[in-house]
């Protein structure tokens, strides 16, 4: 379903050049649960933004059902992300001023969805990561934690095949914590790739695969047969 | 030093009211080490927000070394943040065009110090909480770990008695948590008071003190006697 061969990235600062991810390679099948873990600055928010359509690479391939990645159009790239991929970003990337409802209906609007079973849709996400009583809340009269929940929300809603979650947990309590990553198993269960970031030891036990991410590089990427 | 008495905060929306503390009262010595915890929405962020003055309260008392709080001029207040109190916050608040370096240097512009001393210390700061490498990229150029390590420095870099840490090892790894914790440890032995919120057990283990929030209310307050 995924295949990463050799991608690397740099970034340009001035005349210096910072090398993010050096020659990645993995691939994903369908319904697998992931966590990448490793330092600070190790390149895992770039490795997901790139696997989840959001940033270009430098070099190597990334084909996505068998297609090039870059091969595609910006449209092509939208009508993927906005279909099959869920993400949840690090800071959460919410609209400041829209309320926690407006925020999760977003992506439906951008799928055609009508007004009634947006906002249907949206409800139903919202309450599934506890923040039924939140709805009316704009991001900024919102928790740490509630705009993180929001976040997940938003991802959840469009019912993604793929979901790419970096540390969604990083602001949560612990019962709220193993409450998102209940969900995110039993979204798993129900056949959806999960890929997450976490830095968290008892999160990334959730996963059945566990990659480690150390300057740029994949040094251990481990399935459990179990 | 510092005396909450049945301090209470609620926001409106709308028509409707949203309590957020109820009624918190606490007492802080210099010197001390304190971890707050307790379920995302409690009223954490807001409680710090007040004690750091950033944020005002509703009903109750807040007096800082005897001075009751309400009565002082934005100025005053302004003046007593920028020397007394270092603040992390739990989304950074970094300002994102400017470099690490900037960042960090703002807290002494404000406080008048001269261009080369200001940069010497923050250079310093950023060292300390391990970006030497990293000085020059701005906030939007770093990691979620990095932008949360110069939220950090910065709040360090006036050299405050007290240190109010909003989550600041929410983003990081392991490993760089306990540099950040160690580093927390190192000032608070020389004598500074440290206010940490976390979800953590083992980041609130570095405090001798444990508050646990709940709906807004104190439920624990524990001073260990070791
Ligand atoms: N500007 C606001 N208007 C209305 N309600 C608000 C506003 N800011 C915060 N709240 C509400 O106040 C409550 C407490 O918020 P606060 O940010 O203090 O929680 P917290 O304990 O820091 O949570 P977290 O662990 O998720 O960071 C939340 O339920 C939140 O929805
Ligand atoms: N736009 C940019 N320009 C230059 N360097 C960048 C840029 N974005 C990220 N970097 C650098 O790339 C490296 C990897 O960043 P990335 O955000 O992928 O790390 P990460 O593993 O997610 O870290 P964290 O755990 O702190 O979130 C970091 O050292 C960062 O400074
Ligand atoms: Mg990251
Ligand atoms: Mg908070």
């Amino acid at each position: 379903m995924i295949s990463l061969q050799g991608v690397s990235k740099a970034y340009k600062l001035g005349d210096t050049i910072v090398p993010v991810l050096r020659g990645v390679s993995l691939e994903i099948a369908p319904g697998q649960f992931i966590a990448i873990t490793g330092p600070s600055g190790s390149g895992k928010s770039t490795l997901m933004n790139i696997l989840g359509l959001l940033e270009s690479y430098d070099s190597g391939s990334y084909r996505f059902w068998g297609h090039d990645v870059s091969t595609m159009t910006d449209d092509q790239l939208a009508g993927l992300r906005n279909q099959r991929i869920g993400f949840v970003f690090q800071l959460f990337n919410l609209i400041p001023r829209l309320n926690a409802l407006r925020n999760v209906e977003i992506p439906l609007m951008y799928a055609g969805v009508g007004t009634a079973e947006r906002r249907h849709r949206a409800q139903i996400a919202l309450q599934l990561v506890g923040l039924g009583e939140r709805m009316d809340h704009t991001a900024s009269q919102l928790s740490g934690g509630q705009q993180q929940r929001v976040a997940i929300a938003r991802a959840l809603v469009t019912d993604p095949e793929i979901i790419i979650a970096d540390e969604p947990t990083g602001s949560l309590d612990s019962q709220t914590s193993h409450d998102i990553m209940a969900l995110l198993q039993t979204l798993n269960q129900s056949g959806k790739t999960v890929i997450l970031v976490t830095h968290e030891d008892e999160i990334a036990a959730y996963a059945s695969r566990i990659i480690y991410l150390r300057d740029g590089e994949i040094r251990l990427d481990h399935q459990s047969t179990t």
